[in-house]
This record gives structure tokens, sequence and C-alpha cells, in this order.
């Protein structure tokens, strides 16, 4: 374990909680893309089997369980308790469209050809593009994104980003080097930069996040 | 051990 990693797992911690509180508080799931949720929910589900074959550490295995929770009860959040807020005629990215290409990929591409590993590889690549439903909603939903959920997104971003500090100091600490989730993680926190750019000038103003259509 | 690698990260 490393600083990078470990503020980055307490960045994405903070992320879930944020999006929690702001839907349990407000009572509203309004401009919170269920289907970004569900991908997440899979992310976890398919990345976290290990949980009952691998034992890693303590601390490994309550935040995966505490990651699995959280999703899950977010995703009953917005598709049941507060279904009447759920913005459905907004959240319509098709998201066959990432999960046939991102599967096919993590059957052709991954470090061994075993059950587990597949879905590891399927989860990786999957986590990289689960949050286009999202960012594809704000852009459509008069760009106007809660502020609270920019707080939700930016510390999402920022944590996969410090997972790449954390895979540079393992590589010269450690020596260790997954191609895979490396190559993935940079793809994953390119696709914030953007929203980033965007945080950074209007949000940290005190203005309103507003995504280009 | 995972397959030949243990995913040690979250």
């Amino acid at each position: 374990m490393n600083i990078f990693r470990l503020v980055g797992d307490l960045s994405h911690l903070a992320a879930l909680i944020i999006l929690l509180l702001k839907i349990w508080k407000s009572r509203s799931c309004a401009g919170v893309s269920g289907k970004s949720q569900i991908m997440f929910a899979m992310v976890y589900m398919t990345r976290y089997l290990d949980l009952f074959t691998t034992f890693v550490s303590v601390y490994n295995s309550v935040m995966k369980v505490v990651f699995l929770l959280f999703s899950f009860v977010t995703v009953y959040l917005i598709y049941f308790k507060f279904k009447a807020t759920y913005d459905g005629n907004h959240d319509t990215f098709r998201v066959e469209f990432l999960v046939v290409p991102v599967a096919g990929l993590a059957v052709l591409v991954n470090h061994e050809f075993s059950f587990l590993e597949i879905l590891w590889t399927f989860s990786i690549y999957l986590e990289s593009v689960a949050i286009l439903p999202q960012l594809f909603m704000i852009s459509k939903t008069g760009c106007e994104a809660e502020t609270i959920t920019s707080h939700y997104l930016f510390a999402l971003g920022i944590y996969r980003a410090l997972y790449i500090a954390n895979w540079i100091f393992r590589y010269y600490m450690e020596g260790f080097f997954d191609f895979i989730a490396i190559v993935a993680g940079c793809v994953q926190t390119i696709l914030y930069c953007d929203f980033f750019y965007l945080y950074v000038t209007k949000v940290w103003k005190g203005k309103r996040l507003t995504i280009p259509a | 051990r995972v397959g030949i690698y243990m995913h040690d990260e979250l």
C-alpha cells in the first residue's frame, strides 16, 4: 500500500458517500444516471468475486464489501425507492454499445484465460467507460449539473488519477506493472479531463457546472 | 492466488 493508492481509495469511497447522501438527503436522484450506477455495480460484482477465494488484507476485504454495498444501495434508491425522481428521459446512453465491446475485449485481451481473470479484466475495462452515461446525461439535461454531482464526479475522477500515480510508484519501488489496469486507468482518467477542466474553471469559482452539449 | 495474477488493488 502507498499514499497514492490510499488517498485514491478514500477519494473513491468519498465519491460513493457523496452520491448516496445527495440522493438520500434530497430524496431525489435527479441528474444521476442510473445506467452508470448499474455499470459501477457490475464493475464491483465482477471484480470482487475474489473476496471469497483470496484474502489480501482486512482493509482490502472491508473496502470491497463497502463498495459492493454502497453501489447496490445506490442502484436500489434510483430504481426503486426514488424511482419517481429518476430522469429516464435524459438517461438514454446505449450501454449495450459499451458492455458488449468491453466483454469482447476482455475475452481477447487478458492476463490469463480463466473465469475469474476474464471477469476481472471485464470489470477493469467496464470501469473505464462506466461514467460515460453520466457525463452524457449532464451534457443533455440543459448542461446544468448540481454542484454536489460535480463534487461526486471530481472525487470519482481523482481516484483513478491517483491510481496512475500509485502504478508509477509501484513500478519504481516494486517493479509492479499491470498493463491492462494502467491502460484502462489512463483511458478512464482522460475521459474525466474535460470535466476536470470545467470543474476547476467553473465550480471552484462558485459558478454552476455546465458541460457543453 | 487468483490465477497467475494476484490482484491486490481495489
